[in-house]
């Protein structure tokens, strides 16, 4: 099944 | 200082009713440009930007940078006392533990006056890239938040399928199966009823339709909604105000 992705891995902190 | 006249206490009202089952405390930054608000929700899944232009209020003034530590339950609280017409001023000083709140009804014969305290919210802040998205998806609110109800009846996630001519929410959960297919036409009387699709290529994307469910109580805020998706990237579910915005990201499923 698919795994809920995280936005850290998106987006990063500034 | 800051001091913040809103016309329209509903506003800020279905602008706190919208985000705060996401992120309890948050920073409000204030600045001369308005009123914007960044936060993401405790399991970094999805993030809420908030923007409200000082245009959208009158007069507004704000001197220097000002973050208003909230806790949202409590302006909740404190903003049940206000009706939606009210006319709601907000005022804060330059450095402060409190946010001073007037209600004034319309006929100018009765005004409230709260003080809410604000805490010290040491928050991680993210940048956004700018994205150019595969396919953009306008529908009305109202219909996209009757979807998410219905689907998230049957299973936890949902999958959005973007094509030139339609958009397509599917789910499968134990009990069964289900799907809604809405094609892209222009309503001419109602054009908030209307769906559009701007495609530069066809894209499918799972999510958390608990998260879903979640955003669509911004509905309130706008009588259509955008959905931008690309592979791979966070899903953004933005509610235009007159004066701002509310945008959502959430980020997607990954894997099989």
């Amino acid at each position: 099944s698919q795994q809920q992705g995280r936005l850290d891995s998106f987006f990063q902190t500034i | 200082m800051l001091e913040a006249r809103l016309e329209q206490a509903g506003v800020l009202k279905k602008v706190v009713e919208a985000i705060k089952d996401l992120v309890q405390d948050c920073n409000f930054d204030c600045n001369d440009s308005g009123i914007a608000l960044q936060a993401m929700d405790n399991s970094h899944v999805a993030l809420v930007s908030m923007s409200l232009s000082h245009e959208g209020f009158s007069p507004y003034r704000c001197d220097r940078n000002i973050a208003l530590g909230i806790n949202l339950n409590s302006l909740t609280k404190v903003l049940r006392a206000a009706q939606n017409e009210d006319i709601l001023t907000l005022k804060a000083a330059d450095s402060p533990d409190s946010l001073n709140l007037v209600f004034e009804n319309t006929e100018r014969d009765r005004s409230s006056e709260y003080d809410i305290k604000l805490m010290d919210i040491d928050q991680e802040h993210l940048g956004i890239p700018d994205t150019d998205y595969s396919a953009t998806v306008v529908l009305p609110s109202a219909e996209f938040q009757r979807i998410c109800r219905d689907l998230s009846q049957l299973s936890e996630s949902v999958t959005i399928e973007a094509s030139k001519s339609s958009v397509k929410f599917s789910c499968s959960g134990d009990i069964g199966n289900g799907s809604v297919n809405l094609r892209q036409h222009q309503d001419l009387e109602k054009p908030d009823q209307s769906t559009s699709i701007e495609l530069v290529e066809p894209v499918s994307l799972t999510f958390s339709l608990k998260y879903l469910v979640n955003f669509c109580k911004a509905s309130a805020l706008s009588p259509t909604v955008k959905l931008s998706l690309s592979t791979d990237v966070p899903l953004l579910v933005e509610y235009k105000m007159e004066a701002g915005y509310v945008r959502f990201y959430l980020a997607p499923k990954i894997g099989d």
